[in-house]
């Protein structure tokens, strides 16, 4: 349709303070540089050799996409890492909000590895008296896991919470009301849980202001805090 | 190439994660 943009199915990726990481699956290598750039290679179905025939690169935050084809379109043999990019008049750039229609399904293979990798990406690391809590990075509704030092572990992802003890039985409640009000055993485990995340989401909120603030260039996250007693 | 389907999950990968939640103990 007229006036469609990527916006409208996807948001910038952010693959700020991730680290690096060349991950191939059947068609294509999604790649998080040590530039925290991001390169998706698609490949060619060869029998013998597989071969890169487009690459995709995106900026650390998302918005500046450059495509070429290696090789003036011919590809080259997948290495371990993303073909150079060619002379500047063989590549095309693009922001994200001018990336032509056909890049796109690449653009949200990209971002959606990127928001994979961020949800497993501490962020933030609290050592309670009685776990080790962690803030994952893929924010605005970020993960949270609470590794209790007795073997519980609780996983709290898209509104569900997921109670493994352990012996390794494992229930998962969601929303809330009475589904989400289990037995009072482990509602001793999630009450510790929900204090640990808002102090997580306390020392992030503060660390991000600080960080903004500060003029040091360098992140403030991850951030560890304490230690295992 | 129909690539918004692929799974992205392997050992790889989670050895990547693995390393991410516990830093140093590889």
């Amino acid at each position: 349709a007229e006036g469609r943009t990527l916006r409208s199915v996807a948001a910038p990726l952010d693959a700020h303070r991730l680290k690096p990481i060349r991950q191939k699956t059947r068609r294509a290598v999604v790649s998080i540089l040590d530039t925290e750039e991001v390169c998706v290679e698609l490949l060619k179905e060869q029998v013998s050799r597989e071969h890169v025939k487009e690459v995709l690169r995106v900026s650390s935050d998302g918005r500046k996409i450059t495509v070429y084809q290696p090789n003036a379109g011919r590809g080259s043999v997948l290495g371990p890492r993303p073909p150079p990019p060619p002379a500047p008049g063989d590549l095309a750039q693009y922001s994200f909000d001018g990336l032509p229609e056909r890049y796109w399904r690449k653009y949200e293979y990209a971002a959606r590895f990127i928001q994979l990798v961020r949800s497993k990406t501490p962020k933030v690391t609290l050592f309670t008296r009685h776990a080790k809590c962690v803030l994952m990075e893929n924010a605005p509704r970020p993960d949270f896991e609470v590794w209790f030092y007795d073997g519980t572990k609780i996983r709290e992802a898209e509104g569900s919470v997921q109670v493994t003890e352990p012996s390794g039985r494992s229930r998962v409640f969601r929303g809330e009301g009475e589904a989400a009000r289990p037995d009072p055993e482990a509602r001793v485990y999630m009450d510790h849980a929900d204090e640990g995340r808002r102090v997580c989401l306390a020392l992030e909120s503060l660390l991000s202001e600080q960080e903004k603030r500060s003029g040091c260039g360098v992140p403030f996250f991850p951030i560890v805090v304490g230690r295992k007693p | 190439e129909d690539i918004d389907d692929e799974e992205f999950y392997d050992d790889h990968l989670e050895a990547y994660f693995e390393q991410l939640a516990f830093p140093g103990m590889l």
